[in-house]
């Protein structure tokens, strides 16, 4: 076992943020913050081994699978990449996932979920896109459902969700009908981010040591 | 009158929606 010394030089991925930086902006605490990042390394160096998530890296932490490729995973690799740059790098990962902490506000949760189902950017969710992500998930699942089936499904989403009858559900159709259908958001929340700190303990050891 | 599961009732149940494998060991 080495010594360690107080003039140790910290090394950090790029696009490496301070976790006091980041806490202040987020739901985590600095020891949260701290504890994703040994997540981070981990995702982040599972493949390709630079300190950013890459899109194979993040199919191999979703699916155990590399190779992997899934519409709604492709849509949060794309949220998360804010600077859309084509990878996640840490302060990215630590706000995105705050949208996920138990302790968000819902209507952050509600506008995340909104944007992730406007596949195609348009401030709308329309019949299209929703077809889209039906189908998507009926061959994800292996199930066969007739397309007169899967237009009657649409219709009727359509008859709860779009109130002002435009063929498109708009931000405030959504908010309205995340309300009556609270459990549309439960992916939007991970109990595990409240653990965070036991399930990737990071030894404070690496502190940043002042000069 | 039971009313049909809505899509987004479905939709969320894909595996690409399930981040809390990212925490898994």
């Amino acid at each position: 076992m080495g010594c360690i010394t107080s003039k140790q030089i910290i090394k950090h991925t790029p696009g490496y943020e301070e976790p006091t930086v980041l806490a202040s902006e987020t739901s985590f605490s600095v020891n949260e913050v701290e504890a994703l990042y040994e997540l981070f390394k981990k995702l982040s160096n599972s493949i390709i081994k630079d300190g950013l998530i890459h899109k194979e890296e993040f199919q191999l932490a979703l699916f155990r699978n590399s190779n992997r490729r899934n519409l709604f995973a492709d849509r949060i690799f794309d949220l998360f990449d804010i600077k859309r740059n084509g990878v996640i790098e840490f302060g990215e990962f630590v706000r995105s996932l705050s949208i996920f902490h138990p302790n968000t506000p819902e209507a952050e949760k509600i506008a995340f979920a909104f944007r992730l189902y406007d596949l195609r950017h348009t401030g709308y969710i329309e019949r299209e896109e929703l077809k889209e992500m039906v189908l998507a998930l009926l061959n994800e699942s292996d199930l066969f459902i007739s397309d007169e089936f899967v237009e009657m499904i649409i219709d009727e989403t359509f008859r709860q969700a779009d109130s002002k009858g435009d063929d498109k559900i708009d931000p405030e159709e959504w908010e309205e009908f995340v309300k009556q259908n609270p459990s549309l958001l439960k992916n939007m929340t991970l109990p595990y981010l409240k653990d965070i700190t036991m399930a990737f303990p990071s030894f404070v050891l690496n502190s940043e040591v002042d000069d | 009158k039971p009313s049909l599961m809505n899509a987004f009732e479905l939709i969320s149940t894909s595996q690409g929606l399930n981040l809390g494998t990212l925490f898994e060991k």
